[in-house]
């Protein structure tokens, strides 16, 4: 199964990880 | 029977695999051919079909609905209680399960794989970081960017659109509006501002985050008192690491005017709002906003329930009749238009930067997708008629929170999962 996210942000909105990595429940994405 | 059975010569024939092969291709394209009438775009938009290898269009003959309510069956069916700790502990040693972290952790407990499959957590073994956007589940990140032009890439050098995935700017729509929202009154704030998540009533204030010590930096001692005395929601409460002001009874809140917990709503950007007029239409950003996407996919091992990514309201959910075809990466990378193509629930809504939304894609071995806050919704059941493939069916979920116009989550509490079949 897949879970895609799709939001609006500011431009600098960071992403804290990268293709492939495994993440868990709860874990940061990504930050303003 | 008896001489028949043990006298007649058995003779073997090779069967032409390619002629089964070719069957399954016949049957795809006159499948793609009925398909084109449903899914034609008559105003020219683009028509999502499937692409890709030839072993993807073999793959699309197969029955992949039928096949995974079969699974799904199959896996609902009650094990004997000797054979649970035994079968589940070769599929966790398989699918890489950890038992150590799954609530109940007695095995017998489970009564088939299905329930296994869509097993808890112990309390407190996902803590929530202190980050505006979070995992929503376990799994692996596919990939994530900037949605440019409306398309988001699935891999290097294919994309799909935006609009297919959550059903805006479709033919039929009113003419695209911002996704601005229109003032409040404040009459009309007089509302009850309580909404229920799992059981757990929750002021606003503790929905959207502004009273957890992480963002307003008040510490709130949890303090059990009548009001809140339900264990169930302290429980939940610390395993999320939301802290509920339990030093203040219920009817205080209600005797509080509202208008303070709509500042407190503007204060973390999410203005208040009466029933939307536009339906969703299009996604447009602020200026000095991007639109961003995430894919995480789940493996068969992994955790399959999904939690609130972020504090958000969820405003209405679309839920697209779609195939199931495997969502695994190797999939993702052969068959385009993947997720767009498959059964899938668009969650829409919105966060404080603005537009917000999250989309569970089923798969033919998990094609049930289940959303707590929503007991209408049914995936994966029989073809219907009137809701041919690749179109949706629409629900809104005002009912939850009027003040809001939606379902407000808070960030990590559990929002549904992923079920086998």
């Amino acid at each position: 199964s897949t879970i895609v996210l799709v939001f609006e942000a500011p431009h600098d909105f960071d992403f804290a990880v990268s293709a492939g990595q495994k993440v868990k429940v709860g874990q940061m994405l990504g930050d303003v | 029977l008896v001489e028949a059975w043990q006298n007649t010569p058995t003779k073997w024939y090779p069967l032409p695999v390619a002629a089964g092969a070719l069957l399954l291709i016949v049957i795809q394209y006159r499948k793609r051919s009925t398909a084109r009438e449903v899914v034609v775009d008559e105003d020219g938009h683009e028509v999502i079909k499937l692409k890709g290898p030839w072993h993807v269009h073999v793959i699309g003959a197969l029955p992949l609905r039928n096949l995974s309510r079969v699974w799904g069956y199959l896996n609902s069916l009650e094990l004997p209680v000797w054979l649970r700790p035994i079968g589940f502990r070769v599929y966790a040693s398989i699918f890489g399960c950890n038992l150590e972290e799954i609530d109940p952790q007695d095995l017998t407990q489970y009564a088939s794989l299905g329930e296994f499959f869509y097993r808890k957590l112990k309390d407190g073994a996902r803590p929530i970081a202190d980050a505006v956007l979070v995992s929503p589940a376990d799994g692996r990140v596919l990939h994530f960017g900037v949605i440019k032009d409306g398309r988001i890439e699935q891999v290097k050098g294919s994309t799909y659109s935006l609009d297919a995935l959550l059903g805006v700017a479709r033919p039929g729509f009113p003419a695209p509006t911002s996704v601005e929202f229109p003032e409040h009154t404040m009459e009309e704030v007089n509302h009850k501002h309580f909404a229920e998540i799992n059981g757990i009533e929750y002021s606003l204030q503790e929905l959207l985050g502004t009273s957890t010590p992480s963002s307003s930096g008040a510490s709130t001692p949890v303090v059990d008192t009548p009001a809140y005395s339900d264990e169930t929601a302290q429980t939940a409460a610390k395993k999320h690491g939301e802290r509920i002001d339990a030093s203040v009874p219920r009817d205080q809140y209600e005797s509080e005017t509202v208008a303070e917990d709509v500042s407190m709503a503007t204060e973390v950007g999410i203005r208040p709002m009466a029933a939307r007029r536009d339906s969703f239409t299009s996604v447009r950003t602020k200026p000095g906003n991007n639109t961003f996407f995430i894919v995480i996919y789940l493996a068969p091992g992994d955790y399959h329930r999904f939690h609130s990514p972020t504090a958000w309201v969820v405003e209405r959910r679309r839920h697209f009749v779609g195939d199931l075809f495997s969502v695994s990466p190797w999939m993702a990378k052969r068959l385009e238009n993947l997720f767009v193509l498959n059964e899938r629930v668009a969650l829409l809504g919105r966060w404080k930067h603005g537009f917000f939304s999250m989309v569970p894609v089923g798969a033919t071995n998990v094609g049930s997708i289940k959303i707590n806050f929503d007991k209408a919704l049914r995936t994966n059941v029989g073809k219907r008629r009137d809701h041919p493939v690749g179109t949706f069916t629409e629900a809104v979920y005002s009912g939850a929170s009027p003040i809001l116009n939606g379902q407000p989550l808070p960030k990590g509490v559990e929002m549904g999962g992923f079920c086998l079949g």
